[in-house]
């Protein structure tokens, strides 16, 4: 799964993801990208996210909103959105999970619970980051 | 000075070290380097961040070491299928594709499905059929298909039929 969230000059943000499934996964299997509110979701008003990971585990915790809605409404950072949903509903719902996400002020903040990330980042008239274990 | 950014992600995994030269390593590296620069150049000239998401997507849609179009991983049948989707935080508007197959750029789909469809999410030929009608790339199989996720494929093969030949399974 791949994915990119933006903010451009006029303010608005943007997010997409893309994904090739699982190996040996059933035909006709869908899995988080294409579910809004699961693996992709924007709003002005709070974040733009992608997910990575097990697609079920991330479709059932509506991984996505969630960070939207613990900034929105529970006035949580960006950061602290994004950690909490990669530990939401950890007893019941297993496996791996990367998150990538931008609020409307260009922050971003990436969790996972895997150890290695593929990521970048590259903020207006800054070096571009990128990075896969650190 | 006007502010913009762009971030994406190729994945996250459960892996070790040893599980990755230093050859991949590098590959992964320029891939997403190529990424950023395809959606910061859109932002940089004024671009829409739904614009910049879609060039940096398509770029590692290209790129065969990540997991999305070609180099897609291999369903159960040996065949690739992919999911995407794109949101525009401005509007609120979404276009999402599900279990598209030939499609070169999934991503691309689920942008015009935001831009000139009602529904939100189109799966399978439905989804095929729009990129037809709005004359998307499409691409044979093989293009898709890479080595190493065929041998990913094969190794579950060959997992599967362990399994079934292990007493008290299925098969009689």
């Amino acid at each position: 799964t791949v994915g990119a969230v933006a903010l451009d000059m006029n303010g608005n943000l943007a997010a997409a993801t893309s994904t090739g499934g699982l190996t040996d996964q059933l035909k006709g299997r869908v899995g988080d990208s294409p579910i809004i509110g699961g693996g992709t979701f924007a709003n002005n008003e709070a974040c733009a996210v992608s997910c990575t990971g097990e697609g079920e585990a991330i479709m059932r915790g509506v991984l996505a909103h969630e960070v939207y809605a613990m900034m929105k409404y529970a006035g949580n950072s960006l950061q602290a959105a994004t950690d909490k949903a990669i530990e939401l509903h950890a007893d019941k719902l297993q496996g791996d999970r990367g998150i990538l996400s931008m609020d409307n002020t260009g922050k971003v903040a990436f969790g996972f619970n895997t150890g290695f990330m593929k990521r970048g980042y590259q903020a207006a008239d800054e070096e571009p980051f990128v990075a896969l274990w650190e | 000075m006007k502010k913009f950014a762009i971030a994406i992600h190729g994945g996250a995994e459960t892996i070790k070290p040893s599980e990755i030269d230093k050859k991949k390593e590098e590959e992964y590296r320029r891939g997403l380097a190529d990424a950023l620069k395809a959606g910061y150049d859109v932002l940089e000239k004024g671009g829409s961040a739904l614009d910049a998401v879609e060039a940096a997507v398509n770029s590692l849609e290209r790129n065969p070491v990540f997991n999305a179009a070609r180099g897609a991983s291999l369903t159960q049948r040996g065949e690739t299928e992919f999911d995407a989707a794109i949101m525009d935080g401005n509007t609120l508007r979404v276009g999402a594709v599900g279990a598209v197959r030939y499609v070169q750029h999934p991503i691309s789909l689920a942008k015009v499905v935001l831009q000139k469809c009602d529904h939100c999410l189109l799966v399978g030929t439905g989804a095929e059929e729009f990129a037809l009608a709005n004359n998307l790339p499409l691409k044979a199989p093989e293009y898709f298909v890479t080595p190493e996720k065929k041998e990913a494929w094969l190794d579950k093969q060959q997992e599967r039929a362990v399994k079934k030949r292990q007493p008290g399974s299925m098969s009689d």
